[in-house]
């Protein structure tokens, strides 16, 4: 038996949202420890990576007895979610050997309760190990500016710069009809630190990558109030949110290099 | 000539 209630069925909600368009179908990995999950995009460029802890406090209940993998149409998953009020507490729930999930909703006050299955799936995806490993460059900057950068910056061109040194971090883009840059400097002075952009530089890295992707990972900025950038000269960017009280999530984009 | 790589060309198959 698997069952799981999290508090708030807004972050799942908000999870969903965020991965829906660029990751279809996904396996969700449960097990005593939380829930993960890890897709590629079928570019096979990006990489989303979720955990959420089961010992954190946005689970009032876990349990799960035997690990299980729910492979869910992250689609379908959303407009079920939908059904769900932003403060009502949801349930997942599912058999040992499932072939359904369920998803339990409660209101506030209890005086409404709704409950939706959904058929899961066989997906066959590979699982990538992730090393950890000590990045050249970690920019934490808030995620709303992240944001606003690659949107503004995605209406020149295809590709951005980010230029990590030690005065903070440059974000380029140049294309056919014009180029645009955006200089963050870190601050020292702003009073809340969710406002405040730091740059841990072990070694200056200026990497290039697809706006496209960077854009479409912004769609979780409602996670969270900073974004943390990690970088490394030639290897993947990892674009991580924490996610209060759950985990976090992260995702990968391989970086274009010269051929 | 920048080209797109690929994310599985840098992690493993777990």
């Amino acid at each position: 038996m698997f069952e799981a209630k999290m508090l708030q069925s807004s972050v799942l909600k908000k999870i969903i949202e965020s991965l829906k368009d660029l990751f279809a179908d996904a396996n969700f990995d449960c097990s005593s420890s939380g829930i993960t999950l890890q897709d590629m995009d079928s570019s096979h460029v990006a990489l989303c990576y979720l955990k959420l802890r089961s010992d954190e406090e946005g689970f009032e209940d876990y349990r799960c007895d035997r690990n299980i993998t729910l492979g869910v149409n992250l689609g379908l998953m959303s407009k079920i979610l939908k059904c769900a009020g932003n403060d009502d507490v949801v349930t997942l729930r599912a058999e040992d050997e499932p072939n359904i999930l369920t998803f339990i909703f409660d209101s506030k006050n209890s005086e409404r309760v709704s409950k939706y299955d959904i058929k899961l799936m066989e997906i066959d995806s590979e699982l990538l190990g992730i090393p950890d490993t000590d990045y050249s460059c970690v920019v934490k900057m808030p995620s709303h500016e992240f944001q606003r950068i690659c949107s503004n910056l995605s209406q020149l061109g295809d590709s951005v710069t980010i230029d990590c040194h030690k005065e903070g971090v440059d974000f380029k883009v140049a294309g056919e009809q014009g180029s645009g840059a955006i200089k963050l400097k870190q601050t020292t002075s702003v009073d809340k630190e969710e406002d405040q952009v730091t740059v841990q530089l072990n070694e200056p890295v200026t990497q290039s990558f697809a706006l496209k992707f960077l854009c479409a990972f912004t769609k979780a900025t409602s996670l969270s109030d900073t974004v943390n950038l990690s970088l490394t000269q030639d290897t993947p960017v990892v674009v991580e949110y924490p996610i209060a009280q759950h985990g976090y999530l992260r995702f990968y984009l391989a970086p274009k290099i010269e051929e | 000539m920048i080209g797109q790589q690929k994310i599985s060309s840098f992690f493993r198959v777990a």
